[in-house]
């Protein structure tokens, strides 16, 4: 449903310059959960970012369902984006302003779509947050945050999700129950999850398992269909 | 070295009204290594920015090195603070327009004190960053976000330093390396830590491990003197 070819992405100029990603080839299919791992700086955020089409590769392409994201000019990347991919960041990017139920409903209130009271109940409830919807985010704990970002991600069945570290913040408790939560996504409804994970119990709930290390792949194992 | 007693906290009101702490009573010596661990959303925040002076208690009492701080107006307390606490935060709180190394050295030029280059070099090579001063923090990695911060709390060897998971977006390498450095600044340094972490490998690493649930303190075990 994702693919990368040729996928390459650098910061800056001659002495200074960074090579985030390099030549990175990769594809996820349809139904299947997998694992990005790697030391801090290799590259994880930056590859999930161009996959995600929301930031532009220095060279190289990536392919969500088919339609190659070089192609599209911002406003249609912007639309492709809001109907097929889902991101849980790696710090949230919630809205301050917003309560966590309102944060949580954005996707679907800018796609102009009806939200579900009952599948909106269900998701607060499955994320632990029921009793702090009408929070704002500073009245959160990091790990609430975290797991309205998750919520929010969830919330329109999106084709394929990216989570930079969506555990990160939380306890061993709250993250089995949130990865019980991405796995039922893809068995049940056939979701794509590609996550990134520091936490090797994590990666034990997917399928396949990306290795990066200094802008490139250096290992890729599983493959096993859900 | 840090105190507290019948520490409260409580936001908001009559139904809507979340105890963050309720009547939290604990000790921290000089010298010692402490872990503080619970689920999302238990306090250990709250706990750690009272400690540390960065929040005012609801009731109850936070002492640092014999000093109350009830008793301090903001300028006292703030000028306590920057002699003696060191604070990590779960979300780094850095300076967005400076460099990693001009965020590290911060807290010494507010203090009008002057930076030792060699040991601020030491430092920047012990996180792992020596490569990576003069990059702002939209240009690093979260993980090495984070270590700008760690850097940060550690260079002017305050009495006692409050780490707000110190680990979170660290791979397995980088979390050993950090949790290597906090060890050595109690045992060569006598500094005292009190760490909040998820990570069971990080809490190995302390003398004592208090568990706080819904506000509370339920176990604390340990207490073996560095
Ligand atoms: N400004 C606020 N208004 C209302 N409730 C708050 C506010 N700040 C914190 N809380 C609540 O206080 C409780 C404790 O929060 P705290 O941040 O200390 O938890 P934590 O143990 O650090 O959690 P985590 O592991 O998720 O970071 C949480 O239930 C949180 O929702
Ligand atoms: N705007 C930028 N300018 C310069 N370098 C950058 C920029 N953004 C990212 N980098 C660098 O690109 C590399 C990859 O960053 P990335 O955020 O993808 O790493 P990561 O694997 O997600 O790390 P972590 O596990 O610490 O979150 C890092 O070395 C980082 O410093
Ligand atoms: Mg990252
Ligand atoms: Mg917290």
């Amino acid at each position: 449903v994702v693919a990368a070819e040729h996928l390459t992405r650098l910061y800056g100029e001659g002495q200074a310059q960074v090579a985030a990603l390099r030549d990175v080839e990769v594809a996820f299919q349809p139904g299947t959960f997998s694992a990005v791992m790697g030391p801090s700086g290799s590259g994880k955020s930056t590859l999930m970012h161009l996959l995600a089409g929301l930031d532009r590769p220095t060279s190289g392409t990536v392919t969500i369902d088919g339609v190659e994201l070089n192609g599209l000019n911002d406003k249609k990347l912007t639309l492709l984006r809001r109907q097929k991919v889902g991101f849980v960041f790696q710090f949230f990017n919630l809205l301050p302003m917003l309560t966590a139920e309102e944060n949580i409903t954005l996707p679907l209130r800018i796609a102009g779509e009806r939200v579900d009271e009952a599948s909106l109940r269900q998701l607060l409830e499955a994320v632990g947050l029921a009793d702090r919807k009408e929070h704002r985010p500073a009245e959160l704990s990091g790990g609430q945050q975290q797991r309205v970002a998750i919520a929010r991600a969830l919330i329109t069945r999106p084709a394929v999700i990216f989570a930079d570290e969506p555990t990160g913040n939380l306890d061993s408790q709250s993250s089995r129950e949130v990865l019980d939560m991405l796995r039922r996504a893809v068995d049940d409804l056939g979701q794509t999850i590609v996550m990134v994970t520091h936490d090797a119990q994590a990666a034990a709930v997917a399928d396949r398992i990306v290795f990066l290390e200094d802008g490139r792949i250096v290992r890729d194992e599983g493959h096993l269909t859900a």
